[in-house]
Parts: C-alpha cells; structure tokens; sequence
C-alpha cells in the first residue's frame, strides 16, 4: 500500500497472506467464510496447483507470526473460467481452505456483497496488504483509505487498457494512496450503516505504483461476482462439480 | 539465481527468472499491446528489465510508446516497442531475440526528439549498441513492410493512429479525423448487435453460458430441448426428473442450483424445494434440526433461529416432498438430495417452516477503552 499507514493487528480479522515456498508472501486474500477465501485469478499464473499453496490468517507481521495466527493448506483453487491474462478481467478465484478456521477477534470473515450492489462514486473504502509501500515490502500489515472512482473516470486514467464492468477503481489522479505490488488478491472494503465491513473489491491491477505514471488502483468487482461465487461454493460443499 | 547467474539446468546461459529461481521459459504472449506480432511467444526479462508480462504490462514504457505512436514519429514504433516488452523466444534456445540496431536506430532517431518536446525522457535501458546489426551472426528482429501497426485490441484510425477499441463508438471523437464515430453499426464492425440495449459483442459470446446482453438475449434460443426436457445454463438440455435430484447432470451442474428457497409469503418463511421444474413444500414427517441446520447452511446463512411446523390450509393442492428414510446415509448430499416424492400425501398435512439467522461477517473486534 503506498501512502497508508501500519494496521493495528486484529484490526482487519478477514485479511489473510497467500503464501508458497520459497518466496512466502504472494498476494493477499479475504477471508469469506469459515472455510472460504478469495484472492485474485493472476495470482496462480504458472503455479495453479492448490498443494504449492498455504493461506495464513490472523497475522499482522509477516516475519513474526503470533499465538493469533493460524495457518490452512488448498484444498481447491477456483479460477473463473472467463479469466484474461491479456486485459486481466474476471481476475478472481476462490479458495477452499482444507480445513475450517476458528473464528477469534483475530480472524473472521468478512461479507459479501449482493450481487450489483455498489457504493456510489467517491464513497471512501479501505484497502489493505502487505504489497510494496515504495520504497520496500513492508512487514506489517499496511492500510489506505481510498475513494472509489467512477468507470468512465477511470478509463480516461488509462488509455491503452480496457476497464470492464468486472473492475471497479478506486484511489486518487494523483496515485497519493494505493495499492501496489503483493497487494494483489488482498481486500477494498467499506463500511456500511450497520458497523458491518462488506468487500466490494479485490485488488487487481493499475500502474506501476512507485513509478512516475500515477492513477487510481483497479480491483475485481466483488458485486458482479456474487453470484458466481456463492456457486462455487455450494458446488464444492456438495461435490458437484 | 540470487546472483543473476543461471543454475545449470537452464543450460547455461539462458535467462533466470529471479522470483522463484527456475528457468525462464518461452510463454505465450498475453500483453494486450502486442498481441499482433508476427510472433508467438515471449520470455523474461524483456529488454527493459521487466521480469513478467505483468510487469511489463503496467509499466511506464507499455503507457509511453502507444502514445508515441499516435504521434505517427515513425511506423515501426510499435513493433520496435513489442520487441522490447515481450521479446520474441527462441523456443530451441529459450533465448530472447533482440530487436536489430537499425530498428532501435531507425525508432530513437524519429521519435526521440518528440519526446523531448513534452520534456520526456527516451526510455533507459534502449542504447542500440546492445543490439546485432542487421545480417550478422546473431539473428535479430526487423519488421515486415506491411506490419500493422495497431494491436488487435486497439482501433487504427484512418489517419495510422491507435486507439483504445473500447472508445471505438462511443459518441467521443478520439480519432482526429472522427474515424472512429463512423460506421457504428455492430454488423459493420463484425459484432452481434443484443435487441435490447443494442450493446456490440463479440460472436464467440453468444450461447456461451454468460449473459453479456443486459436482457440476456445472446443466453436465450441457444437450444431446443423437448417438452420433458430444461436446458442447463450451458444449454445442455436434461430430463425433468433429473432436475434438482442431488445429482449434477448438466455437465456445469446448474441442475442442482438454487433448489432449495425460503418463500417469505406467510408470516413465517415456508421451506420451498425445486423437483423436476416444479416447487414442492416440504413436509414436518421426519423432519430433524440437522436438516434445519442444513438447509440454512445451503443457504448461505447462518444456523437455524427457528423451525415452525405450518399447518396446511387446505386452499389449493399442494405438492409435497418427504424426507427419505435413510437421508442419514446420504453424507454430504445437498438438501434436495435427501428429499424424496413419495404416491402418498404428507401425513401429518403440516410443511416446514423455517427461519434462519444471518451468517455473521464483516465486524471487527470492538477497540478496548483504557482509562487514561
């Protein structure tokens, strides 16, 4: 995240590191239930076997993991059959962890949004990870608020790329807070009238973040997925895919 | 490859992938710029020091050279600009080929000065004397005369300049000669036109599972299924009675998708369950908590808050389904699974009501107050 600060642990329970040997951390992901996470469709290019895969949750500083963190294998990577890598859309999957976490204040899931429901344009929204902050990867957790902008202002940000009804952008012109490098996968949250934290994106891509060409960050539209994930869920529960 | 050399199963030479120290190899390319290049595949590093085609793809050079090219300083630009962003593999060697010096030349000498008028740097790591000369012993890229400049994701206007295909159409002028507001029609652009809201997409979109249309009308007429037949999402079609069974028998299983509801029509949410196309109640005769929990679980919600047993009240002829004998047997079976229709009417003539609570998410921990 450039220009957040660091998180209070337990602050974001739903937060959870993607990790494979021998580089660790990979990309973010969101917990949605108790054995369900989220991440980003790019980040299995190349390594799509669940078994590479481990999911730590409840953990603020990567290099010390504390008495709150719990570690879950892959029993399952989803990807969505329309994914791009040329124009990076329907850049989402779903993760079934091989077991189910315990729910502490440390670690619980954050809800989904229904399908098609978006906060309006310039609601402001966290985004959170443990990606590049501009000048080095950052041990802990690191937050930004962000403000989400609207589809067709985005695209004027970014001439030589397609934004799609799968994206949705948030962040500033001038790329002051925003996500980067290893925050892939990892959540654009708000919060709704109830107190609830509900996840509307996923961090996807933008431009290269500490360079001098600034705009906001692009993230998988969480709301137009909905339904799909629900889907894949349900068929994996009942072994019928 | 911590020091940049290469362990000796890449062959010696070729180039290391410093993030997960294997081997780079030739890869389709997939960076959306270059995808019309009379080449295939690609590999990493490129020229600029981009370690991925993701890296590549955002980075500063892939915004600077499409918006060089519309300056039309030279028409090779862009198929300089690919050579260097997603270099040609040699798929024999896993080598990179460089683009030849005549073309790096040939591109600084035309289009640098342009930059240098918005006070914008050629990019670094582009000296041409890293490059072979043309017909040396090193094989090197040079364009074919009738290159096309645009990529397929992008719309040549008639003046040579790239534009976005996504602007293509859309009421703005991008092309300075407007070329890019003529000929809208979807059928004149090799589209599929959607009745509704006349949105243009492409013809490999039609019937393929994923409404695109906004009344999904590219999803309908894609199969004719006869009468005791439904059409899966992916227009297979399948039996009736095989519908909402347990069992997947579309091949993306949407047969068994959304089979169980709770109707909120009364004062308490009647459990509704899908079977052969048809909605049934279920009836209390066997019924057990774990099937509240269940059922609330297949939902998507929480556990159960609390299970009510409605009595019928004899308007209309209800279709019931029973809970099979031995549902215990059936492990990990979805709800409709474990239901079965049976000749006879529900004894006890009372369906399941149900009232689930609400999956708890999205609450943090409440900060702890300490006094000062």
């Amino acid at each position: 995240i450039l220009g957040g600060r660091v998180s209070r642990p337990g602050r974001w329970p739903w937060q959870c590191s993607l990790q494979s040997e021998p580089s660790g951390h990979i990309c973010g992901c969101v917990l949605i239930g108790k054995k369900w996470a989220l991440t980003v469709a790019h980040c299995f290019e190349g390594r799509e076997s669940a078994d590479v895969w481990k999911v730590v949750l409840g953990i603020n500083n990567l290099d010390h993991p504390s008495e709150h963190t719990q570690t879950r294998g892959v029993a399952s990577v989803t990807l969505h059959q329309r994914y791009s890598r040329a124009v990076v859309d329907y850049d989402i999957s779903v993760l079934e962890l091989d077991r189910e976490v315990e729910i502490t204040s440390y670690v619980r899931p954050v809800c989904l949004p229904r399908p098609g429901q978006l906060p309006m344009p310039d609601t402001y929204c966290y985004i959170t990870g443990w990606g590049h902050v501009g000048n080095r990867m950052p041990y802990k957790l690191q937050e930004g608020e962000v403000r989400l902008i609207s589809l067709a202002q985005c695209q004027s940000y970014f001439d030589m790329k397609t934004i799609t009804s799968r994206m949705v952008c948030a962040g500033y012109e001038s790329g002051t807070v925003d996500s980067c490098m290893g925050d892939s996968g990892g959540p654009l949250v708000c919060r709704e009238g109830d107190g609830r934290w509900r996840l509307y994106g996923l961090t996807s891509w933008g431009s290269v973040c500490f360079s001098k060409v600034l705009g906001p960050g692009v993230y998988a539209n969480v709301t137009h997925f909905t339904s799909w994930i629900q889907q894949q869920i349900y068929l994996r529960t009942y072994n019928l895919d | 490859c911590t020091s940049n050399s290469c362990p000796t199963g890449c062959q010696g030479n070729a180039p290391c992938d410093g993030h997960n120290a294997t081997c780079s190899r030739c890869e389709p390319i997939s960076l959306e710029l270059c995808l019309n290049m009379p080449y295939n595949n690609t590999i990493f590093p490129n020229f600029l020091g981009h370690r991925s085609q993701r890296e590549s793809s955002v980075s500063w050079e892939a915004n600077l050279f499409p918006a060089l090219v519309q300056t039309s300083c030279y028409r090779y630009l862009m198929f300089f600009a690919c050579t260097l962003l997603v270099p040609k593999c040699d798929p024999l060697t896993n080598q990179r080929v460089p683009p030849c010096r005549s073309l790096c030349r040939s591109s600084k000498e035309r289009c640098e000065s342009v930059l240098g008028i918005v006070g914008l740097p050629w990019p670094e790591d582009t000296d041409c004397a890293q490059f072979p000369e043309d017909g040396g012993d090193t094989s090197c890229l040079l364009p074919d005369p009738d290159v096309d400049e645009c990529s397929p994701s992008h719309f040549t206007c008639r003046s040579g300049r790239c534009v976005l295909a996504t602007k293509r159409c859309d009421s703005h002028m991008d092309c300075e000669d407007d070329s890019d507001e003529e000929n809208c029609g979807c059928v004149e652009r090799g589209l599929w036109e959607c009745p509704g809201d006349k949105a243009c997409i492409t013809h490999s979109m039609i019937c393929d599972g994923f409404p695109d249309c906004s009344l999904k009308e590219d999803e309908s007429n894609c199969s004719v299924c006869n009468d005791n037949e439904l059409e899966c999402n992916n227009h297979e079609c399948v039996h009736r009675t095989l519908w909402c069974d347990g069992k997947k028998h579309c091949s993306d299983s949407s047969d068994e998708w959304d089979c169980v509801s709770l109707s909120n029509s009364s004062s308490s949410s009647s459990l509704s369950v899908s079977r052969s196309g048809g909605e049934y109640q279920v009836c209390v005769d066997g019924w057990t908590p774990q099937l509240s929990e269940l059922t609330c679980t297949q939902l998507g919600l929480g556990l159960p808050a609390s299970i009510k047993e409605v009595e019928e009240s004899g308007v209309g002829r209800r279709r019931w389904l029973h809970v099979h004998q031995e549902w215990h047997q059936r492990n990990g079976s979805a709800l409709q699974g474990v239901l079965e229709k049976r000749s006879h009417a529900c004894a006890s003539r009372k369906h399941v009501a149900l009232e689930c609570g609400s999956e708890d998410c999205g609450r943090r921990p409440a900060v702890r107050l300490v006094k000062r």
